[in-house]
């Protein structure tokens, strides 16, 4: 069976506003995931979030949800932030930038348009 | 441990699951066994 990838996830220090979204996120998965799946899986997440706060007035929908709207990042040696490519595993992640036994520790923010 | 949500989600005709708990301590590995 495929291997599974722990990971913990947090809002981009400087580009998510404090009191936007704060919570760390303890998430498992398989190794197959993509970056794509977890960036869309947040969407989601954050939409079925906000449709419990907003309960009556304007529910979000969660058809409009999709990879594009979070952008996945990572940290590398120097403290860098790296925009991850959508398309990688991460199991890739884990093997090109993590290199370490403890669960891959990821940020997110909003995507900025172009 | 909080309850543990799980979540399918299909990007690119892969559909991977997803489980997210609201603390670590029970939910990941202890490596330092």
């Amino acid at each position: 069976s495929c291997s599974e990838i722990e990971l913990v996830f947090r809002p981009h220090p400087v580009l998510v506003e404090k009191d936007e979204y704060s919570q760390t996120r303890y998430v498992k998965t398989t190794a197959n995931a993509t970056v794509d799946h977890l960036s869309k899986y947040l969407a989601l997440r954050i939409a079925l979030e906000e449709q419990q706060k907003s309960i009556g007035n304007n529910p979000v929908s969660l058809e409009e949800v999709s990879e594009k709207q979070y952008t996945i990042y990572i940290t590398t040696s120097g403290g860098q932030f790296t925009t991850l490519n959508g398309s990688l595993t991460l199991e890739l992640v884990n093997e090109k930038y993590w290199k370490v036994s403890k669960p891959l520790e990821l940020y997110y923010a909003p995507t900025k348009e172009q | 441990l909080g309850d543990v949500t799980v979540t399918d989600v299909t990007a690119n005709s892969l559909t991977v699951t997803f489980r997210e708990a609201l603390v670590a301590e029970g939910f990941f590995r202890d490596r330092s066994l």
